[in-house]
């Protein structure tokens, strides 16, 4: 089974969208497929129809030490065959509060994952915007981090941040964690995306993936009916990108 | 002294872009203007050159128990007159942790904005995308709260979240907090951001901003140079936009 972290300190530079998208793209070519929504605000459990409102427990209820339920039980279906999720609720906000410095509490995702490797064959973790308990648990669990990073200025200083933070966890971690930085909403009619995306490869060459996910406004028409854009346009520019980007990812020497 | 946050739990909406350019447009008009930036990314901080990764203490100091620094220690000068900001630190991120259940962390920011009511006209709290310390801090400090929504439907839904979580906060505070919605990256030429536009008119029509912000790629070119939009292109869409909402916070009267 594999798992794939989606994380970007960042706010709103595509996690969310990679990792439905992704997801939905393995699903039509028949991998099962899981998603797992850590991010308290449950965008990704919006964008399916369920409620992070709703006191059911989703992942939140992983981290209570009494009688935590079986990650099994949490999983929802969509209407799309192949594709699961678990939801968030908004009680996630919660955890680092709860978990203070309480040790072992950063391998809760890995323990869990390991019951359902036989039921799945990827695994997608949908991360918050902030480092806190649940991103460091996705950065233990996975075997494969992608970063979405949005082709702007602003947000290479940030990268830099969010690549520390990888160094500070590798160090926790059994086997170093390989990562590739997914270039998106990249408007190719800006020279300041242009020079970005030209910045983002003579630094970080070995890592970057050598495409680009381009802005694509039938995203949002996807997310409003909730449906990955693979499913609901597929020849659309955006789900095309994400499938190249797919069989770069599942390409068998796939060196970053 | 006004103390307004800019807030919203969903990332990349525009609140650090909102945060900096109305604390340029008060600025030029003569306005004494502080930014705090509440975000362990450091976006504001990276924005005026800073580094959120540099060991001083910045907005974390506040929140250490012995010999926490004076907020007027902290404040940074910026090359525009009458524009300060308190830097962010990394060390943001572990504070959720640190305060646990303690009890009176939710007042440290009111407390130290009391020290600066004579040295500032306005101070804006750029909170990070999460609910946690920072931003409870934030919401009980302000007497205004400007909460930036993206005109698309998933946004619609995550807004409901985030003024559940003002509810839950209001209880805390002595006197109500009103709150405005200010729609932001509005592409007029899309029918799905029309739409959400007129639903979020509908549903929540007298806390709404009867203005929009024009998706601007000028926004990006000012945070590449480092300068709030309204310095460095005062007659850009954006920056007239941003212009009107100042317009319409500072007007004597104002319902919202
Ligand atoms: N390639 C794209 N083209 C156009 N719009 C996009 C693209 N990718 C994402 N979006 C839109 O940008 C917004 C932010 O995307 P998304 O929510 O996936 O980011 P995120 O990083 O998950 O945000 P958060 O930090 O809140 O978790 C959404 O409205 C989404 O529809
Ligand atoms: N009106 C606009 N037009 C075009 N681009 C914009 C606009 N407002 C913001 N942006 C761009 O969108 C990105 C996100 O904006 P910003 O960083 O201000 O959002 P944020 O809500 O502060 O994000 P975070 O959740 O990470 O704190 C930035 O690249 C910014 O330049
Ligand atoms: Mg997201
Ligand atoms: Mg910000």
């Amino acid at each position: 089974m594999r798992v794939w972290s989606v994380a970007n300190q960042k706010g709103g530079v595509g996690k969310t969208t990679s990792a439905i998208t992704l997801a939905g793209l393995l699903a039509a070519r028949g991998h099962k497929t899981l998603l797992m929504d850590l991010d308290p605000h449950g965008s990704l459990t919006s964008y399916f129809g369920g409620d992070p409102d709703n006191g059911a427990t989703g992942v939140y209820g992983l981290f209570q030490n009494s009688a935590a339920p079986t990650l099994k039980g949490l999983v929802q279906t969509t209407r799309f065959p192949r594709l699961y999720y678990v939801p968030a609720t908004t009680a996630l906000a919660t955890l680092d509060r709860q978990c203070g410095a309480a040790d072992g509490m950063g391998l809760v995702l890995t323990r869990a994952l390991v019951q359902v490797s036989r039921l799945f064959d990827t695994v997608l973790l949908d991360c918050p915007p902030v480092l806190g308990v649940l991103m460091v648990n996705a950065l233990a669990a996975c075997d494969r981090l992608l970063i979405p990073v949005q082709t702007e200025f602003l947000a290479l200083k940030g990268l830099e941040r969010m690549l520390r933070t990888l160094t500070m966890i590798q160090r926790a971690r059994a086997s170093s964690l390989e990562y590739i930085l997914v270039p998106t909403l990249y408007d190719r009619r800006t020279r300041a995306a242009q020079d970005a995306l030209r910045v983002l490869h003579e630094r970080y060459d070995e890592n970057c993936w050598n495409g680009e996910i381009p802005v694509d406004t039938r995203f949002r028409e996807a997310s409003r009916i909730g449906a990955p854009l693979s499913s609901y346009q597929p020849a659309a520019r955006g789900a095309l990108a994400y499938n190249a980007l797919l069989d770069h990812l599942l390409a068998p020497s796939m060196a970053v």
